[in-house]
């Protein structure tokens, strides 16, 4: 992994005599190696190993017997610092139901991750309605229904012809009325660019006011990752993220590209296709997944 | 390019940005940069237009080269949809459909997704749409037996084109893989002289990640092309360009939207040009 290159391109420079700072540039190119290979954003790992250059150019790893070790600790404490300490909790509305939409592009994950959040969410005691914002995609609805009916949990549906502002507010007003304090509201996929889409989701977040604004983000993205999250993030109210498909071998560096450029936590990742495959989110897991 | 008046250190860092930028991955990247570099030392070329030009090229020789198009043959034909979840499989074989569809062709589809819920409603939605009989089974049944039913089904109505979907898998997924070979030996058997294709799906919003989905299914189930979906949105799906220097795979269809009409086959010049822009 990268601790091993790291030692031992320092181990080699280090041959020569004593370390100097030229030798710790060239073995931070390992670093960026490691994180464009994890699919971390360009721009976000040039800033990230300037920061750890400014720490590691120091007396402590020049002259320490383990210098690879040392830069390594730099790496991890700057990433960990990075990915957020706090375990990120779903907030809930103080009046119920409490609104929680999901968006993102599609494919993301988002209509798997509605079930399972309703799963979670009944097992914490709740009593979680599902929504079917979805009116395009063919046999969305049928997609959420049969996801209800697995887990023995309503979805509140007004078939494909009725907006989705209009969609949303009828699931209030049957949580409401049915004893349901809790309504996810799948929406459908769309691209952060395309101007009418965003615009449905504006008006959504305008009418209800949801507690969260979740972001689905698959762990294989790319480059890209920041220009989708940085886009949302401008248009809505995004409160977290949920990073899908971590079951994979995806480095999921992407996670980082968008937490360092919105500063929004991410909250739970999927873990699996089946329902009660979500976790919450661990920073250092995720650290040390993305550095290989 | 990109008004650099010289060739030096700065116009290298630049290109790598934007090729790192568009996903081609750092290792091909820097292996491009640094041939470069030779050439221009060697070639002693002054005009970084010149450079530039030459770059493109080569980039547009590795998406070229033994370039052989989706194409048709007189006998039965069949093309099995694989990929990760979420790529556009089931959207991407709809959209097949239509194109010959638009040629007077018989084309069926085999309704392979048999687990994830509302994926054979899916498929009979964009069938009804478009007017192609879709062979299925219960959810939960086995996706081979879905597949063996399909193609009798397909040979005994003299079908130009039989569209078999399979559902989303991991590629790390073993047991998944086996299953994905399992359909595909059955397809073998009970067509042994129609004209197969594996499509390999890929989203172009993937990074990285892509060359090991194109690896491990390559090896699964000898991919015969790729279909590049989701090129309206922002990424560029410059992994494909490793993908066909590294693997061999050829890139033969791309999807730019999410309507039927929404495919094009894939054209180097422009997709060089579009992963510079
Ligand atoms: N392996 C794995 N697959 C997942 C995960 N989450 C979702 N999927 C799969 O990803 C595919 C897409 O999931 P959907 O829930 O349909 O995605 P979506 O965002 O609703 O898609 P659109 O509505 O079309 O935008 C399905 O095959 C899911 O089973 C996950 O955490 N791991
Ligand atoms: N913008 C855009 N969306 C696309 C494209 N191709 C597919 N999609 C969308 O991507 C989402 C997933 O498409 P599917 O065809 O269900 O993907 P899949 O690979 O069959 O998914 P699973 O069967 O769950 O693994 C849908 O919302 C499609 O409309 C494309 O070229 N552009
Ligand atoms: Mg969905
Ligand atoms: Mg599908």
């Amino acid at each position: 992994g990268l601790s091993e290159k790291l030692q031992n391109t320092l181990n080699r420079l280090k041959g020569k005599g004593k370390l100097n700072e030229n030798d710790v540039k060239e073995a931070l190119k390992e670093v960026k190696m490691a994180l464009l290979e994890a699919d971390v954003n360009y721009k976000v790992v040039k800033d990230f190993v300037s920061r750890v250059e400014e720490r590691a150019v120091g007396k402590d790893v020049m002259e320490s017997l383990t210098p690879g070790q040392q830069v390594i600790k730099i790496v991890n404490e700057e990433l960990s610092e990075l990915m957020g300490k706090e375990r990120s909790k779903l907030e809930f509305s103080p009046q119920p139901p409490t609104v929680i939409m999901l968006c993102g592009l599609q494919g993301s994950g988002k209509t798997t991750t509605a079930g399972k959040l309703a799963k979670k969410l009944a097992a914490d005691g709740k009593q979680p309605l599902l929504a079917a914002g979805d009116i395009y995609r063919p046999a969305a609805i049928d997609q959420l229904q049969q996801l209800g009916e697995e887990l023995n949990l309503p979805v509140f549906s007004m078939g494909d012809e009725k907006n989705p502002v209009d969609i949303v507010r009828g699931a209030i007003s049957y949580a409401q009325s049915h004893g349901r304090d809790t309504v996810i509201l799948d929406t459908a996929g769309r691209l952060h660019v395309d101007r009418e889409m965003m615009q449905e989701l504006e008006d959504i977040e305008q009418e209800v006011n949801p507690a969260e604004t979740l972001l689905v983000v698959d762990a294989m993205t790319g480059q890209d990752a920041v220009n989708v999250a940085r886009d949302f993030d401008e248009i809505l109210n995004i409160t977290g993220l949920i990073l899908t498909k971590l079951d994979g071998d995806a480095r999921g560096g992407a996670a980082l590209s968008i937490k360092t450029v919105t500063g929004k936590p991410v909250k739970f990742v999927g873990n699996g296709e089946k329902l009660e495959d979500l976790e919450p989110f661990y920073p250092e897991r995720m650290a040390s997944r993305i550095l290989g | 390019f990109r008004g650099y008046s010289k060739i030096d250190d700065e116009l290298f860092t630049e290109l790598e940005e934007l090729m790192v930028q568009a996903d081609v991955g750092i290792k091909t990247t820097m292996d491009m940069v640094e041939e470069l570099r030779t050439r221009a030392r060697e070639e002693e070329i002054e005009d970084p237009e010149e450079l530039f030009t030459e770059f493109q090229e080569k980039l547009v020789q590795i998406l070229k080269s033994d370039f052989e198009p989706l194409e048709l043959s007189a006998d039965l034909n069949i093309i099995i949809m694989v990929g990760v979840n979420g790529v556009g499989k089931t959207t991407t074989m709809a959209k097949i459909a239509e194109r010959y569809r638009a040629q007077d062709k018989k084309v069926m589809f085999a309704a392979g997704d048999t687990f994830r819920a509302g994926a054979i409603e899916q498929i009979e939605v964009w069938g009804q749409r478009l007017g192609v009989e879709v062979i299925s089974q219960q959810a939960g049944s086995d996706a081979a037996a879905v597949a063996y039913d399909a193609v009798q089904a397909a040979k005994a109505r003299n079908a130009d084109l039989l569209i078999v979907d399979t559902a989303g898998r991991l590629h790390t997924q073993k047991n998944l893989m086996k299953e994905l070979q399992k359909v595909k030996r059955v397809i073998a058997q009970e067509a042994p002289t129609a004209h197969k294709e594996v499509l390999l799906v890929l989203d172009a919003t993937t990074g990285q990640n892509a060359i090991s989905q194109a690896e491990l299914f390559d090896e699964a189930v000898d991919v015969d092309g790729i279909a590049l979906t989701k090129l309206d949105g922002t990424a560029k799906g410059g992994i494909v360009v490793a993908i066909k220097n590294e693997l061999g795979l050829p890139i033969k269809l791309i999807g730019v939207g999410e309507e039927a009409e929404d495919l094009q086959d894939f054209d180097p010049d422009q997709f060089v040009e579009a992963l510079f822009s």
